[in-house]
């Protein structure tokens, strides 16, 4: 239930990201979070190349709770 | 020293990032 609880959650910080609803993210909406977050520019591109797991330029919303599951200790 | 930084604090960062968006979606409207 917890698994389930985080997915939900990741999904809509998924979305606070994806601003244009594309379903993925690139490093260039993870720049725009700099004006909402308290972020450099640089931290939000450690953030983006963190979660990125193939390097094919964007975040899926798969990768993107993965990154959360194993911050937070849960396998999503 | 930068190199010990990348690797020390990425995941800082995350935490940060994560922390940030959640305060971000429950706080203020």
């Amino acid at each position: 239930d917890v698994q389930v609880e985080m997915l939900e959650k990741a999904r809509e910080l998924f979305q606070l990201c994806d601003k244009d609803e594309k379903g993925f993210i690139t490093k260039l909406d993870m720049q725009r979070l700099q004006s909402e977050l308290p972020l450099t520019l640089e931290q939000l591109e450690t953030v983006f190349d963190s979660l990125e797991q193939n390097n094919n330029g964007y975040l899926t919303p798969v990768e993107f709770s993965m990154g959360l599951g194993k911050l937070i200790g849960i396998d999503l | 020293d930068p190199n010990m930084k990348a690797g020390a604090t990425s995941e800082g960062v995350l935490a940060n990032f994560f922390n940030s968006l959640l305060s971000k979606k429950t706080g203020s409207p």
